[in-house]
């Protein structure tokens, strides 16, 4: 089961270390263990956005962590996909730039992995290929409706 | 393998049959506060085998059947279905010959479930078993709830450890 | 110090009920004691969004328990109001409605109160009387930059 | 009593002496992911009295101090200051008179602070005391950080009790 960790652990950290650059427009960011035993190691986050000196966890920004934590759960991704992905309201911290950033990298591993996003950003709504709108015109019951995305978005 | 449909009937705010089709590879879910967007999420956990109350946001399992509105009664049972297209034979095993896999799961007042594996019955771990290996499961990194998102980088080395692990 | 915990309460619990149905735009709200002597009690709160049976906190959505939450602490604040109150990103869960509303109520409530509000929300940032920006054009050094509203409603 | 401005130079990303205005009831802070806004939040903390490095999303006290960049050296010092109006006497006690109120907080180093009360030295619990009654404090519910509103109604029963009571 060593080696079995081992090839997991880089795998996962060779993924991390190709998407975190994309989400962020740059800079760099990697796993590391935090003993050398594999059998009781940790797993440790470096993260350094562009421009940035290498970066405590605990010191990045809202949103700085949010894109942080997308890269992993890819980078997991990469190694075992699932037949579909679901992330509920991952843009809600990020700035335009950013969520434009989030866009391209989950379009681009759309080509072989099914994302279902649930958001209220409408950069969002506009990378997907079709909305499925929820509403609650009668109270407490939630209907499903065929949404227009240039409805939404000249409603805004 | 791809996930076609969701079928929902009778489960939390879904109290009439609604069906979400996934024509494309990237559906987004749009709607106002409370609407019922996260409860989608929580139907696809609960259909995969999820059976802790508080993982599906609920005080008790029973209660995620639709408990009443305003102006309508609770309902008698939930029912939800997940459609996957299974046509490139993704899915090892004994249904790797199935064009199509759909998993169901019903549950009604007093709290039994009975779970389908295309309209046959089986058991909850026939259901846990198709998906082995592929990643998917009710706590699966495949599906990140509303708010969580951070815990990811936030965990201890030795959690982030046991996350990784239960990917491989 | 029973009385006084019983006045304190009495009080947020009225300021509680009266914000929450400006936030959701109706429905009611209010809290209550979990043990009948006042020593040892513990607070509840229940919630019921407009048109919803009564619901448990835990039932409620991620932006109904923002909208809530928000409502508790400006009730605390009535109470006791301290010079300021410092807001960060509490908007960022909100659907476009609930935005507004929740400006509403702040722009009523700063006749006495001085709010400063970090946002990335659009909305947000029109409601403000000022906006302060800040910078990172130099990597790793912030700078305070006067911002002109205009501006970032066109660039959006 | 209205806060008119604040302060700050060495402390975290804001190396260089910056001011921020309060000219109005409302002050938006905006600016892309990262750039300091919730710093802001953490100098005003900071500045009333704040102690723990992890209230301040730092991993140790002396580290609220500028680090350095990838083109500049760490600062030697941290500094951060409120200045609020009082013309309207809000303030009990022996600064019921003055109309203006400056509190400052110096740190080098080697993790000493030193507070200033209109410029003159004075100790931490002099800054703690002038805000008692008003509510205004390092940990009080008028200081709302990212990530935890929804904290307030996810709090157990005797945990809202507690909340409810440091505020009165
Ligand atoms: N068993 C149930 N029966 C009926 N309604 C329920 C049940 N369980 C939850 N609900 C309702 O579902 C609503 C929450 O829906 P949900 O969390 O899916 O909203 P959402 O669309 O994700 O909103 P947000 O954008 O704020 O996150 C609550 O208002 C709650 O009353
Ligand atoms: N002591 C320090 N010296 C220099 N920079 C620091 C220090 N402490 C924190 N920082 C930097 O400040 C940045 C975080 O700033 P902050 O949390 O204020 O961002 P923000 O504007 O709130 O972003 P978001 O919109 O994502 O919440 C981090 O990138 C971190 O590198
Ligand atoms: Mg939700
Ligand atoms: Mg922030």
């Amino acid at each position: 089961t060593k080696n079995r960790f081992k090839s997991t652990y880089s795998a996962i950290n060779d993924s991390f270390k190709e998407i975190f650059p994309k989400l962020f427009g740059g800079g760099k960011a990697e796993l590391y263990l935090t003993e050398k035993n594999l059998l009781d190691t940790g797993i440790g986050i470096i993260a350094k956005p562009p421009g940035k000196k290498i970066a405590n966890i605990a010191a990045l920004s809202g949103g700085e962590k949010a894109m942080t934590a997308v890269a992993m759960v890819l980078s997991i991704f990469k190694l075992n996909p699932s037949p579909f992905c679901m992330l509920d309201e991952v843009d809600a911290p990020l700035d335009d730039a950013n969520v434009l950033r989030f866009c391209e990298v989950i379009k681009d591993m759309s080509k072989s992995v099914q994302f279902i996003v649930i958001t209220h950003n409408k950069l969002t709504m506009e990378m997907t290929e079709q909305l499925s709108g929820v509403t609650m015109q009668e109270p407490g019951v939630s209907r499903l409706v065929s949404v227009d995305i240039e409805e939404i978005i000249d409603a805004a | 393998m791809k996930l076609k449909q969701l079928k929902m009937s009778g489960f939390k705010s879904f109290v009439e049959p609604s069906t979400v089709v996934f024509k494309s590879n990237i559906t987004g879910v749009v709607g106002p506060n409370g609407c019922g967007k996260s409860n989608i999420i929580d139907a696809v956990k609960w259909v995969l085998g999820e059976s802790s109350a508080k993982n599906l946001r609920s005080d008790g399992i029973v209660n995620v059947i639709f408990n009443g509105s305003t102006s309508r009664k609770p309902a008698g049972q939930a029912s939800v279905e997940l459609l996957f297209d299974n046509s490139n034979g993704r899915l090892t095993g004994e249904y790797h010959s199935y064009s199509e896999i759909s998993i169901k799961r019903v549950m009604s007042a007093d709290g039994n479930s009975t779970y389908y594996l295309n309209s046959t019955k089986c058991r909850r771990k026939d259901i846990t078993d198709i998906f082995l290996g592929t990643g998917l499961g009710p706590r699966s990194y495949s599906i990140i709830e509303q708010g969580i998102i951070s815990k990811f980088v936030e965990a201890k080395p030795e959690d982030l450890r046991i996350y990784i692990e239960e990917a491989a």
